[in-house]
């Protein structure tokens, strides 16, 4: 079973139609696996982009270097995971 | 312990097993109001199964719902079950549901990417496509919401089987896709094709693989508007509406797109809610609100439904 640990999802805003374009190219950059749970559309609208732990710094310094602005929205994905697992497991008890 | 549909949690997520047994005991609890059909298999040979919620007659006119077709967004699956329960609950109870069901059949596939769904609960939770093998490549998996043929093949789509958006080889190449296709087509009478999807919280009707408004844009703009307000009465859940390429971006091979050139009016997609904090891992707490919100908005799409025959 894939586990999450430490993957980290942020809310991201671009302010431009370029910032919009710099995070299409953010998201395909293959070696960075990060994957858009919710798309970039516009400025102003919200994009949601989970990245796997070991991408972390490298996108962080993407997101800074071209002052896109962003928040974390998931700390730990794997424990929301593990929550929600645990969740689970009660109610079938 | 004999099965019954009472003790089934809706608070909670399940797996596929669970959902099927809940699925044969709400047919064995209303046989006269709900029966399960098979309309195809999915790639790795799981049985493709739809709730059929008919009071009689032959061919009736026909609402299709659809909850799963991304299978990490689990919100959608629980939403489907609880929102099964409550058409068969409200039967007899509400003079909508009553009246709705007096004339039309609803068609409900609540797990419509089976081995998707399979893989987010042995594997990979956050495994969103399908589980086809892709010749030629090590990335498993087709969007089964670009696979459709309506502008199959676009800018709104990939051509790339590692990307998540990822069309397929052609044109309903996914046999969970082609399943719906036939049964469809084959059924003649489908008046409304309502799929269910998260997250982000809007309601979205055609088109996504053109700007162009679609020829009855403004009925089903006003409709929109309509369900969205109902929907935000239970608790302040904001929406928003409109088409796909208007309102989130130019998307390709979509359901609602390919119903809708096929004659089928009243094709909807919904966003369910995030809330914006947990994005497809909505916690389970928040399962009977999000069923709860929603279930006002289809209704209002299927009286609308009855109320204009075409």
């Amino acid at each position: 079973e894939q586990l999450f640990r430490g993957d980290q999802v942020f809310r991201v805003t671009a302010s431009s139609e370029e910032q919009i374009t710099l995070l299409r190219v953010l998201g395909e950059r293959a070696e960075l696996q990060v994957d858009f749970w919710r798309d970039p559309t516009g400025p102003g609208h919200p994009a949601d982009l989970w990245i796997p732990f070991p991408s972390l710094q490298a996108v962080k310094i993407f997101l800074e270097s071209h002052s896109i602005s962003y928040s974390v929205m998931i700390e730990d994905v794997q424990a929301l995971l593990d929550e929600e697992k645990k969740t689970m497991t009660k109610s079938r008890r | 312990i004999q099965r019954s549909t009472s003790t089934f949690d809706f608070a909670s997520y399940h797996t596929l097993e669970e959902i099927y047994d809940w699925m044969d005991t709400l047919v064995e609890d209303h046989p006269n109001l709900v029966s399960k059909i098979q309309i195809g298999q999915s790639y790795e040979n799981r049985p493709l199964y739809v709730l059929k919620f008919s009071t009689g007659g032959s061919n009736r006119p026909a609402i299709w719902l659809d909850t799963g077709i991304h299978s990490r967004e689990w919100i959608t699956q629980a939403t489907g079950v609880w929102t099964a329960n409550k058409i068969v609950k409200e039967y007899g109870q509400d003079p909508s549901v009553t009246a709705i069901l007096d004339s039309m059949d609803i068609f409900f596939e609540i797990i419509t990417n089976p081995d998707g769904f399979a893989f987010t609960h042995s594997s990979n939770r956050l495994w969103r496509k399908t589980r086809s093998i892709n010749a030629g490549s090590s990335c498993v998996g087709v969007d089964p919401n670009r696979n459709w043929d309506a502008g199959f093949g676009g800018s709104g789509s990939s051509s790339d089987p590692c990307s998540e958006t990822y069309r397929g080889p052609y044109a309903h190449s996914e046999s969970e896709v082609k399943a719906i296709v036939d049964f469809i087509l084959s059924h003649g009478n489908v008046k409304s094709v309502i799929s269910i999807h998260s997250y982000s919280q809007m309601l979205l009707f055609p088109y996504g693989y053109k700007r162009a408004p679609a020829a009855h844009h403004q009925e089903l703009n006003e409709l929109a508007k309509k369900a969205v307000s109902d929907l935000a009465a239970a608790y302040g859940t904001k929406y928003a509406y409109g088409s796909v390429a208007d309102t989130i971006y130019l998307a390709d091979g979509t359901t609602v797109d390919w119903a809708y050139d096929n004659g089928v009016k009243y094709s909807f997609s919904f966003e369910l809610r995030d809330t914006g904090r947990y994005g497809f891992l909505l916690p389970s707490h928040q399962i009977i609100p999000t069923a709860t919100e929603t279930w006002p908005a289809l209704l209002d799409i299927m009286v609308h439904v009855l109320e204009h025959p075409y």
